[in-house]
């Protein structure tokens, strides 16, 4: 039940030119791309050993190729009709496992000695003929493991004083080390920790789902490599097994474990947010965050210490696993999840002035309508009733929703929020005096006394 | 508390203790019976995971058991208000009242920007770091003498500024609030009135001959503790 394709690396809209003396293309057959690689799999009735084909889009047509890109003399062309399907075994420079199935190029011991030609008994007489090995791809001088041995590929060396010695081909996991979460790992690992085979990225079989390389194109969904397109703790795929649908991958974790690609910004955020690192941590809702570390009232699996490089500290918003724009869970039980819309957009919206206030703030007449902690505040008017002879005196200058100080607060202006756990606190704003602690004391002889004495009988 | 000695039954009813995990974290006070007083930096943040912490009223031993300890009232935190910018103060909302009884009382807030004046004795409460001085786990009391700002800045090199927001005792002796008393009041009386002027914050050193401890001044923040009981 193995889909064909499995065995094949695609590139888009490329065809393959080569010289017409050492090449071979069949002739263009109707078909569906399935049925093109069993054709060029089976090899049943072929002149010549199928290593690649070629797939028409348009006309659906089916061409079988004796060569791939890494003939010699061949080369690449850009040709929009056409897409390449090559064999995978020809192809990767690295293995999985011991290897048995390399059938790459590499002719080079791990000390560098040039390879014998297995075919050759000279400098060193053996048993690994190719004609005793076919199914081993003894060919040439290229390193090979017909014997199955735990060190992987190897081969007799041009040194007489070397018998043979392994070619130190990496695994596939090794190739390429992954930072943070995997998430731009775009390396050549195709099986999951298990062993399990994965499934190609733009198949249905065995398992259906959403991941398709054309709905996702940033997310390198290439093949059946394990990607991570979701933010999950590590890269991952669909398997071949019908039984588990999707398994992590094993991937080489890099030494340095920054991002490098995530532009970090605090006080708004580019793309989709994933760098962003400030401290909002309230919904546009006014709805507290839940902290990353709790599992109240939601519970979830984004724990901080299985994601580092994401930064999630204590409630701020953030945007772990590439989501829209930054979000959070919510420390409402009714709402799991909400985007944190009210992080500016970098650019779009210029970040807000450094703004100040002099004195108390109880002058202050700017458009600030947010509280430290970043909620948005709530019009005067809603509380009314709270506060009524101030909230009518605001209510005549129309101050909205913006932060004011109409009871003279000596910590500065302030606002209500429709938030019910800070159902108000005072607004992001700082006084323009570098120390407004410093008011003025009062003189010895006005000195208020702290005690209130309660008469009694 | 370093120096001093236990607090006999029925003083420090205020007192409270905040416990992290089940251990002793931090002090506070209660000032309203829904509504304790302490150091903001006892709590990560403004919005802690507040599942670990737990309060507990009325025990003059955090070890207490049998009679002893059926008098302690224990709530969790449903909300931390921190105080404003450069205060250091918060608020922690219970979520139910303590219940007022012989050990759990409130204790009174100034009057407004009011001042202690110099050399005044009060006192500092806690069950923190003794350094050897005895009665491990005991609420204890020390009585410190209050220093002027300006003297205390003196005292301090002038390497922390002592705004109006701040007030200093004690520095006469090697004696005073230490770890884990942090959070607790500086409490000051006059006739029979007792009253919380200051709260012990993290980070100023502990119990050191000629440098007061210097705390959150109460009064400069009444009016913001009053607007968060009201709102």
């Amino acid at each position: 039940k193995r889909h064909a394709l499995q065995d094949y690396q695609k590139t888009d809209a490329v065809s393959l030119v080569a010289p017409p003396d050492a090449s071979y293309m069949s002739k263009g057959r109707k078909m569906s791309v399935g049925k093109c690689a069993r054709r060029c799999s089976r090899n049943r009735k072929l002149q010549f050993t199928c290593r690649a084909f070629s797939f028409n889009q348009k006309t659906a047509k089916c061409h079988l190729l004796s060569y791939d890109s890494l003939t010699v003399g061949v080369r690449i062309e850009n040709d929009s009709n056409f897409d390449l399907y090559e064999k995978k075994d020809f192809m990767r420079e690295c293995i999985i496992g011991n290897g048995l199935n390399y059938k790459g190029k590499r002719s080079v011991t791990k000390s560098g000695v040039q390879c014998q030609l297995w075919n050759s008994k000279t400098p060193h007489e053996h048993n690994f003929l190719p004609q005793r090995h076919k199914h081993r791809d003894l060919r040439e001088n290229l390193c090979r493991n017909p014997d199955n041995t735990t060190t992987g590929p190897w081969c007799f060396t041009t040194d007489p004083k070397i018998r043979h010695q392994d070619c130190s081909i990496p695994q596939c996991s090794e190739v390429e080390c992954m930072t943070c979460n995997g998430e731009s790992y775009r390396g050549p690992m195709d099986h999951t920790e298990s062993g399990r085979e994965c499934q190609r990225w733009d198949l249905e079989e065995p398992h259906k789902h959403l991941f398709h390389p054309k709905r996702y194109p940033d997310k390198g969904l290439k093949d059946n490599y394990c990607r991570n397109p979701d933010g999950r703790q590590r890269p991952w795929c669909f398997t071949t097994d019908p039984s588990t649908p999707w398994e992590y991958c094993n991937i080489k974790q890099c030494d340095s474990d920054n991002s490098g690609d995530v532009d970090n910004t605090t006080t708004c955020f580019r793309g989709r947010g994933e760098g962003y690192r400030g401290t909002v941590g309230v919904t546009p809702e006014g709805v507290t965050c839940q902290r990353w570390d709790a599992q109240f009232p939601h519970r979830h699996s984004y724990a901080p210490q299985n994601y580092r490089c994401k930064d999630l500290r204590e409630n701020y918003c953030r945007n772990p696993d590439g989501r829209q724009f930054p979000w959070c869970f919510t420390t409402d039980p009714n709402v799991p999840v909400a985007f944190c819309t009210n992080i500016p957009r970098c650019g779009v919206t210029p970040p807000e002035p450094e703004e100040c206030y002099t004195g108390i703030g109880d002058t202050y007449n700017g458009k600030r309508a947010k509280t430290r902690s970043g909620i948005p505040c709530a019009p005067w008017k809603d509380h009314r009733e709270s506060n009524e002879r101030y909230v009518d005196l605001l209510m005549a200058e129309q101050a909205g929703n913006f932060c004011r100080n109409p009871d003279k607060d000596k910590h500065g202006p302030w606002c209500y929020t429709n938030s019910s756990s800070i159902p108000w606190d005072y607004c992001a704003l700082k006084s323009c005096e570098p120390s407004h602690n410093n008011l003025p004391q009062k003189d010895e002889s006005t000195r208020t006394s702290c005690f209130v004495h309660k008469q009694v009988r | 508390i370093v120096g001093g000695g236990p607090v006999r039954i029925k003083e420090g009813s205020w007192m409270v203790s905040i416990q992290r995990g089940s251990t002793h974290w931090c002090g506070g006070s209660l000032v309203r019976e829904e509504w304790v007083l302490t150091d903001r930096q006892c709590f990560s943040s403004c919005v802690p995971d507040l599942s670990e912490y737990r309060v507990w009223l009325g025990i003059s031993h955090l070890n207490e058991s049998g009679e002893n300890d059926f008098h302690r009232q224990e709530r969790r935190i449903s909300h931390v208000i921190c105080g404003p910018e450069g205060s250091s103060l918060a608020l922690l909302r219970l979520t139910q009242p303590a219940l007022p009884r012989e050990r759990v009382r409130i204790i009174q807030l100034p009057v407004a920007d009011c001042r202690i004046q110099e050399d005044t004795i009060c006192s500092v409460y806690g069950w923190g770091e003794t350094k050897g001085t005895g009665h491990e786990g005991t609420l204890k009391r020390v009585h410190l003498p209050i220093v002027s700002n300006e003297r205390c800045q003196q005292l301090h090199n002038r390497a922390i500024p002592i705004n109006s927001s701040k007030l200093c005792a004690g520095g006469k002796r090697d004696e005073g609030v230490c770890e884990k008393d942090y959070g607790g009041p500086l409490v000051c009386q006059e006739s029979n009135s007792k009253v919380i002027v200051g709260v012990s914050i993290n980070g100023r050193g502990c119990a050191r001959q000629n440098r007061p401890a210097i705390f959150m001044n109460v009064a400069f923040y009444t009016g913001w503790i009053h607007k968060v009981f009201k709102n």
